[in-house]
């Protein structure tokens, strides 16, 4: 089983439009994949079933009230199965904070299910949901949106990732690449874009996703991109997104 | 002083850019203005001076380990000064939780000095920080895109901030309006404000901030669009908001 998470502490780069068609596109190929929608919010949970705050929820798995496998909801995508978030999720910090291997009850409720891949949704913040889901995966993808907040935020996201890491003793997380976003050919896109390149090099995606108003429309239509327009621009972005993760989680 | 701030716990709907630009607009009508950057993040501090997460600042106000006045910076725009962020606001929530009065920190911190407007730039979520701000504030102005999440989020997100207001006792929060960013023409955003028309009526500010790449340009340049191009749609819909915040704080 592959765990992997989608984060960064920018609002609005695109994180939960990469889980909800990446995990699509995964599901495309015959491969189970869960969601697991760890923000308060439910946005994944909303684009991909319609409901909005469903309970239980992932919130009643970590406060360990209920397990896992209760909990699993169909999506309107094939293959594709969720754990939805609702907003008591937004708190849960605080009421964390005080419990024993506080960062680990995601990891250790994943142990009794089994898919081929999970995919983890994390909140714009670098709280106990995003460390749960870091815990709890082998590899991040993070993505980031051709902005100057998203860029100059990178450096400290990547080094507060690796503290995560390292305090928590996480063995196996790894980098699996930087995904860029609202990828488009404006002036200060392409500045940004040559930024990162040269930043990251091969930890850079090849697969970057176009900005797209489909994208936007296939959420209202609580159906991927890759089911609504698979031939679009932002329908090929992540299907060939898709290729890149499978192929690069197996070889690690 | 009239304390404001600016709040949506969906990431990427233009909080700091609004914190931003509305202080630069109050500052050329001659008000002496005041943002405190509340997120840990720092693109307000960033977008307003230069500077990349400089210390000491609001965390260590918030922790009582130095006084407010003292770490307030000059900007690049007249008449507006900042209290900056730092990314240990990051994890403060943990920090705070177990402290008495912790959502009344900013609060307290504020009574010793005297602008004529304080702006507060918030975070993507409702914890602590956003606590604090709301719990200093007067005014709350909620940002709110022309897409589906921010959409959806709204309900619950007028809730919560009525819930906190209640369980902190705040008595004198009110919203000053919900403001449209990233307003356009196209189909999908014109449904869009439809339904934010029906549902705020009069709490729908008039004034909506157009999309516009002009003001992702102007943070690149340490400006405001006010100071870089006063007369694009931009510009002119900032210091319109300016007026309209100007008026209706003082009316209440
Ligand atoms: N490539 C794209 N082109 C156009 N619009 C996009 C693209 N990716 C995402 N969006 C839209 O931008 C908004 C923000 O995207 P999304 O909600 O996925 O970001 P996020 O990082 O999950 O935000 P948050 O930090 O609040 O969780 C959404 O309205 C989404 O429909
Ligand atoms: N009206 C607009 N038109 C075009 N771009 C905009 C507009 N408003 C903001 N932006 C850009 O969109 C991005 C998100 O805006 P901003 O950072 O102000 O949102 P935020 O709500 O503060 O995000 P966060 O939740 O991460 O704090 C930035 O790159 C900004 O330059
Ligand atoms: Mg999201
Ligand atoms: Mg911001």
């Amino acid at each position: 089983m592959i765990v992997l998470c989608v984060a960064n502490n920018k609002g609005g780069v695109g994180k939960t439009t990469t889980v909800v068609n990446l995990a699509a596109a995964i599901g495309k190929t015959g491969r189970k994949t869960l969601v697991i929608d760890a923000d308060g919010q439910g946005n994944a949970t909303y684009s991909l079933t319609g409901l909005v705050h469903p309970t239980p929820s992932l919130y009643d798995v970590l406060m360990e009230k209920i397990s896992l496998e209760k909990i699993i909801l169909p999506s309107n995508e094939e293959f594709v199965s969720i754990v939805p978030g609702d907003p008591r999720l937004q708190n849960i910090d605080i009421e964390l904070a005080a419990k024993p291997a506080r960062e680990w009850k995601l990891s250790r409720a994943l142990r009794l299910i089994d898919f081929e891949y999970v995919i983890i949704d994390t909140p714009p913040s670098l709280g106990l949901l995003t460390q749960n889901a870091l815990a709890a995966s082998q590899h991040v993808i993070i993505p980031v949106s051709l902005s100057e907040f998203s860029l100059i935020g990178m450096d400290k996201l990547l080094a507060t990732i690796d503290e995560i890491g390292d305090e928590l003793n996480i063995e196996d997380l790894e980098l699996l690449g930087v995904l860029v976003t609202f990828y488009d050919e404006t002036r200060l896109s392409r500045e940004t874009y040559g930024i990162l390149e040269k930043k990251f090099e091969e930890r850079l995606l090849t697969t970057h996703i176009p900005k797209s108003i489909k994208l936007e429309e296939s959420h209202r239509r609580n159906e991927s991109i890759v089911s609504f327009l698979p031939n679009s621009p932002a329908g090929l972005a992540y299907t060939d997104l898709a290729q890149e993760v499978i192929k690069k989680s197996k070889a690690s």
